[in-house]
């Protein structure tokens, strides 16, 4: 199976609805400084499920709604939908493609959704369960955190070894 | 389980080796269990000695030597359990130019299994890319999507029809 | 002693509110004590916000936006206490060309009191130094510097007599 | 005042006698990862003073002593000079040149040296007292470390500000 396709709308800088789609190869994201590239990654873990503000730079979860520009009034809402082909046979579905949707409303209200259908985390944490896809801590590789696994205590490394285990 | 953790772990460490010398075009790597009496707790150690210099602690490599070992521990643990797509922010910001024409010649070897997204500043990993995804914030705060440049390598997912403005 | 820092603080917040303007061609920052009854232990905030976005938390600024912020806040120290040398390791990493180029301007204005050793990949950072240092290491593990060539910009120290092998 | 010379011998990588001549200006310095550029600046930082092996990238002091290559047997002393020019006006001397050098040895001991002279830590910090010599929180810039101040907590950002007052 692979990424086909990432939509965003309202997560943070993504005031417009935005897709990207991915080749089977390497897709490679360029662009000024601030204009939003780390923003499509952690729109990825974001929907993938994190937890927590902090590994997406802000304090609370309300903070990846778009907060509005000079130009545009806040958002109310942020919905990020990642969207997998050829799902047969590591997830043993009927379906071609399978999405998976993340939204969270300004109140903090939020929901899952597995192909547009609501849904609870942990059943798209079940489905992809042997595919290697939500185990962020290996497979996403944030902005100057690279180092941090030499860095880091031995005790505290095992959890990259761990998710691949 | 014990077995399953100290087996993957073993299996990445092979991996490591090889992905060292390799990425280094020599020198020697190891991981270590703090504790081999208690695997499913102890510490991990990562040692790393650069082709021509005395084995150190890990914390005095530079820069640039501990992003090539990150990196090597990174590709040593997909080759045991790879991940559908991958995602690096800017890992090539502390690299020079030849270690970043090391890190893309290894990169070729994981795209037949993974899909990389990689956001970048530097010419030769864009010139790798097989799709280009530009952001920019014409207006100031909102990221837009504004220019996919199909290159002619790689199968990209079709023709001409990528273009979004 | 409380009117030595309050006094100094102050100096250095209009500073970095000048300096943060410059570099970023707009926008707002400011340096807030958290409890101004209590200037000698509290801790100092850091607002700012890039021009045409709103304001948030800094930890959600870019890794371009961080550098460019701490870069006006140092140098807003400069100003008030100059220290006859400044040593900056690889600060423009995470810089686009144009907020290098912006950085390299705002540097002009201290050089006349400031030494400037600059430790840098960048070519445009390397353009504009008077003197140029070269390391290698030909024997591995051993540093050696192999070339210092002047730029005919700048007093140098006088002539052609700065090559060393 | 400023910082004419920099003469480095035994200190991490620079196992042969090495001088850095400053301009007035800004002196890049080059060259591929792991050569030796953070070295310089750890050489700098070490010889003012510096007590934390940690800050240097080291786990005990004698770290910093070369401790050989594939073709060069270890040290047994490091050795760090720097020398200041104009001082007569800041430093209130009779002297037109101030050096100042640091050694360490295998087993730890130590001395600092004032103008060839043994001498104190203290007498060195006590001469360059309102010079801004020594205070590094602001005028030595660590590789990766600019954003620091901005992920740091309020109560931590003090150090730098009180450095400046
Ligand atoms: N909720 C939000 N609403 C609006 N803008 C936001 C929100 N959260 C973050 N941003 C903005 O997104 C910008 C950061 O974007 P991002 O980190 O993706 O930049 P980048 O392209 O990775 O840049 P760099 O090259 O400097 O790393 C910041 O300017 C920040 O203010
Ligand atoms: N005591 C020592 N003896 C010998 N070599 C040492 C010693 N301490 C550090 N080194 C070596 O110095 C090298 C690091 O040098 P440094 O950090 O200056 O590199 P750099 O030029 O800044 O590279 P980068 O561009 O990657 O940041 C490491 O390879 C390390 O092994
Ligand atoms: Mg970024
Ligand atoms: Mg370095």
């Amino acid at each position: 199976m692979y990424l086909r396709r990432l939509e965003i709308l309202g997560f943070k800088s993504f005031a417009q609805k935005t897709e990207l789609n991915f080749p089977h190869g390497v897709a490679a994201v360029v662009g000024p400084n601030g204009c939003g590239k780390s923003n499509v990654l952690d729109a990825i873990r974001w929907c993938l499920g994190e937890q927590s503000a902090k590994a997406l730079r802000g304090g609370e979860m309300a903070d990846v709604i778009f907060n509005g520009a000079d130009t545009r009034q806040p958002l109310g809402m942020a919905e990020v939908t990642m969207t997998f082909t050829d799902c047969e046979e590591q997830l043993g579905t009927a379906y071609h493609e399978v999405s998976i949707s993340r939204r969270v409303y300004r109140d903090g209200r939020g929901e899952y959704l597995l192909n547009r259908t609501v849904c609870r985390l942990r059943d798209i944490q079940e489905l992809f369960m042997d595919t290697g896809i939500g185990r962020s801590a290996y497979s996403i590789m944030e902005q100057g955190k690279i180092d941090l696994i030499l860095s880091s205590r031995p005790e505290d490394r095992r959890a990259i070894f761990e998710e691949a285990a | 389980t014990r077995e399953l953790f100290t087996e993957t772990f073993e299996r990445v460490r092979v991996n490591f080796q090889e992905m060292y010398a390799e990425l280094f075009g020599g020198g020697r790597a190891n991981l270590l269990l703090v504790n081999e009496e208690d695997p499913l707790e102890c510490g991990i150690d990562i040692i790393a000695r650069p082709p021509g210099k005395q084995l150190q602690s890990v914390t005095l490599l530079s820069g640039g030597e501990k992003t090539m070992t990150a990196v090597a521990l990174l590709f040593a643990i997909y080759m045991v359990k790879p991940s559908p797509f991958c995602v690096l922010d800017e890992m090539d910001a502390p690299l020079d130019e030849s270690n970043i024409a090391r890190f893309l010649k290894i990169l070729d070897r994981f795209v037949s299994q993974s899909q990389f997204i990689v956001i970048t500043h530097n010419k030769r990993t864009i010139a790798r890319a097989d799709v280009l995804y530009g952001i920019t914030m014409e207006e100031a705060g909102v990221s837009k999507l504004v220019a996919v440049r199909l290159e002619k390598r790689g199968q990209g997912d079709g023709g001409g029809t990528r273009l979004r403005g």
